[in-house]
């Protein structure tokens, strides 16, 4: 699975994952 | 709390003692964006129940590229009413503190 991180300027770390599909809503 | 379209959860369990959590935002429904991410993955991050307001995480992801920055209200309430239930739990389990 591929994870992304992004660092924000003020120092935040945000990891990005894919959401499981059983996760997401019905749409 | 309303639905925002805007999904957040705890990412670690809360042993209500650190003023420090993990928390795990994700699009529900983009529909109720005014302008939809390019990504649709799980944003993990780390607030600070004392030191930080929701609005300034939500500020933060806008100017990392998450979210338009029309949107940035929308998701500070989401984090907001998530951080308000944390806080309310604290509360109950353990009175006095948080």
């Amino acid at each position: 699975i591929a994870v992304t991180q992004v660092v924000h300027s003020a120092g935040r770390r945000f990891i990005v994952s894919p959401v499981p599909e059983s996760r997401l809503k019905d749409q | 709390a309303e639905d925002t379209g805007v999904r957040v959860e705890l990412a670690e369990e809360d042993n209500g003692r650190k003023s420090s959590i993990a928390l795990r935002l994700w699009v529900e429904d983009a529909k109720k964006l005014k302008v939809k991410p390019k990504d649709n993955g799980a944003i993990e991050f780390t607030f600070d129940l004392e030191k930080e307001t929701p609005e300034d995480v939500a500020q933060e992801m806008v100017e990392s590229g998450f979210f338009h920055e029309n949107d940035v209200k929308i998701v500070g309430k989401s984090i907001r009413d998530r951080v308000a239930l944390i806080q309310w739990r604290r509360e109950r389990i353990c009175p006095g503190h948080g």
